[in-house]
């Protein structure tokens, strides 16, 4: 059964869509783990991002959700050119979908019932949430087993921090799950902001220790140049730190889940 | 009557938020402009970002527009201590009321409706939205004017623009509007990615002409420390670049308010 993680913050632009394409693709490509990378963002950037390697056209994952027969996940699937990468397409229902969910019996668990079989096909599965904490995203960390949330070094991001482990306890208690926090990831950390980049680091630490993870992701160009480019990190520049930096970021999260 | 702009893009991190507090505060301590900034984001950002000004308590926004009678946006106010600036006060129960919304008969014209009494009272309204294209900014839109939309140098962020104008092309069929785009300003320039901001702006300039603002906004550490320290950038650093070049942006606004 796969290892499922949400990648998630309600802050918008720390770099969630980012970290989980290179997570995933790390996965696929480093360590040969079969690896799904499922959108749940009405944006579609899993797909924007990767929109070379992709193959074939798959369905909507909007329509899994609000269907009432027992649908799956692997109805929506599309593979890449890199080998053990599969992604889920952009939808752009999604967006409608976050209030028809709101009506439904039992709406937190669709998307953990609708992985069933799913998760037998994977060894990972990445989850990238819309920056809300609305019914994708609670659905999103029902189905998981940990969360990672990316964090620039901004005061409003770090308040976002705050906001999705309050989410969390609520579905541990309410839900009776047992989500885990992988960890905080600092991302886009600009080597000239000493002072800012210091203070948030501080701030993160002081208040959630070891959930940090050790390694972080500088600011890098060439992450957004091989988004205009439709590839992947680890093809447009192998070379550049940020490629270095988000296969490092895999080791340290596959260590942390097996340690768990 | 007041005039209203909605600030918005699905995308997020664009600097929807840093945007509105810095116009708002502008256009209240350099033009006498008596201003309101309306908080529609759950993530409560304008509050944060200007915490050491504001004064009392106010109300919250998400009963005013989940409540069946005519009430008023002004029942939610705080001023600030910036002369001829109000804000509303950050409130989380926003996030429900996206789903909330839903059912309700014209959901899309409560926030207009609420703004009745209030836009008597201002010269310029601000609206804040969050990053997504919901029922909130859905209200936001149908109660504004014009919509500013910012973008910053990314691939992921220039399909944002393109969402909400087409999301504006259907309110103004099916609901008969008006609705104005004001401009696109282009944010967090780096001046290290001189090939990535020139392909952005090409291709920005290609698709909406002149809707492209002339004033832009660089990369600035300064805006990142006055949310830090909760005051705006012209009370934290008045000579920063940015002080001057959002000063720029509030001018330009105004002319292109005046002159359509
Ligand atoms: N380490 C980095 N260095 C430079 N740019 C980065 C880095 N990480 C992300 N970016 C850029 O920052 C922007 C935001 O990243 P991304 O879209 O991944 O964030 P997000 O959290 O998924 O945003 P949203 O809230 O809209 O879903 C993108 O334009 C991306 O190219
Ligand atoms: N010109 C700039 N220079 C440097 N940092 C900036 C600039 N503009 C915004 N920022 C920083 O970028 C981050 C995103 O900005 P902001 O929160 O205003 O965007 P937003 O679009 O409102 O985000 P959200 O989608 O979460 O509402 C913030 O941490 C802010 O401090
Ligand atoms: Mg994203
Ligand atoms: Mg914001």
């Amino acid at each position: 059964n796969a290892t499922i993680i949400a990648i998630s913050s309600q802050k918008g632009g720390v770099g969630k869509t980012t970290t989980t394409v290179s997570l995933g693709a790390a996965l696929a490509r480093f360590h040969g783990r079969a690896t799904l990378i499922l959108d749940m963002d009405a944006q579609g950037h899993v797909h924007e991002s990767l929109r070379e390697h992709v193959v074939g056209q798959g369905g909507r994952l909007s329509s899994i959700l609000l269907s009432s027969s027992s649908a799956d996940v692997l109805d929506s699937i599309v593979s890449t050119t890199i080998a053990n990468l599969h992604i889920t397409p952009a939808d752009r229902h999604l967006s409608e979908t976050e209030s028809l969910l709101a009506t439904k019996i039992g709406k937190e668990f669709i998307l953990r019932d609708a992985l069933k079989y799913t998760r037998t096909h994977y060894d990972f599965i990445l989850i990238d949430c819309p920056p809300n904490l609305g019914n994708l995203t609670l659905n999103a960390l029902v189905a998981a087993d940990a969360v990672l949330i990316p964090c620039d070094p901004s005061p409003l991001a770090i308040s976002g921090v705050g906001e999705i482990i309050r989410t969390m306890a609520t579905i541990n208690e309410r839900l009776n799950r047992d989500l885990d926090i992988l960890g905080i990831l600092l991302t886009r950390i600009d080597g000239r902001n000493r002072t800012v980049n210091e203070a948030v680091e501080r701030e993160l630490r002081r208040d959630y220790g070891d959930l940090v993870l050790d390694n972080t992701i500088g600011v890098n160009t060439g992450l957004a140049k091989s988004q205009f480019s439709g590839t992947s990190i680890y093809d447009y520049d192998p070379e550049s730190r940020a490629a270095l930096q988000y296969r490092k970021v895999a080791q340290e999260m596959m260590a942390r889940m097996m340690g768990s």
